[in-house]
């Protein structure tokens, strides 16, 4: 108890992420157009590593915590803190790129813990991903939604900070992508 | 007014991010 979410709010989530998915298709073409700063190199859709580096950062990706010796400040330090999902970044991807970066994040969580800026990403690339799914993708998305139910269940705090973004991915999955059985039940 | 807010929207590079996270806090106030 208290660590589910009630069916209202999972309804609003729903809502609010159709609206998210509507504005994002109405504005594509402009974001599309839109220049890179020139440290903004984005991976070949196939290179793994290099999206999981360019998504999570890395220091996450390679367990590096931030040295008291960083000129830089870690947190504008998008090589190391890993590149938000801008709409400027995330517009230029395919649908084949989102669902292959959808993938590679998800394996990558398979095998370590939720981190804030993988809950970013999977949320903008669920937010770009065209419907109807392929079978891929559908299945792609149930293994998201039950790694998060995983990772919930061994949470011991209901103030985790983890636990409003599990909670999230796995309503998303659920109820917007119409995977019923997955779904948290009041 | 909608003319407004739809500029807005174009011109906000972080608008993902932004529902992301609005949506995470949604949960904790609720």
């Amino acid at each position: 108890q208290g660590f589910s979410p009630s069916l209202r709010w999972q309804q609003q989530q729903v809502s609010n992420f159709s609206e998210v998915r509507q504005s994002v298709a109405k504005h594509r073409q402009h974001w599309r157009a839109q220049f890179l700063d020139d440290n903004v190199v984005m991976p070949k859709p196939d290179d793994e590593d290099g999206w999981k580096r360019f998504c999570l950062g890395e220091n996450v990706n390679l367990d590096i915590s931030p040295s008291e010796g960083d000129t830089v400040s870690p947190g504008l330090d998008y090589v190391k803190m890993g590149f938000p999902p801008f709409l400027s970044i995330i517009s230029k991807l395919s649908q084949s790129t989102i669902s292959a970066v959808l993938e590679y994040l998800i394996s990558w969580f398979e095998e370590r813990d939720f981190v804030p800026q993988l809950g970013r990403w999977l949320y903008a690339l669920l937010a770009c991903l065209e419907k109807p799914l392929l079978p891929e993708a559908h299945s792609l998305i149930r293994q998201l939604a039950r790694r998060c139910s995983a990772v919930r269940a061994d949470l011991e705090d209901k103030d985790d900070e983890r636990l409003s973004a599990l909670n999230l991915m796995i309503c998303i999955v659920a109820r917007y992508f119409e995977q019923n059985d997955l779904a948290d039940k009041e | 007014g909608a003319g407004q807010s739809e500029d807005s929207d174009i011109w906000d590079d972080t608008a993902l991010i932004k529902a992301y996270d609005k949506a995470v806090v949604s949960f904790k106030n609720a």
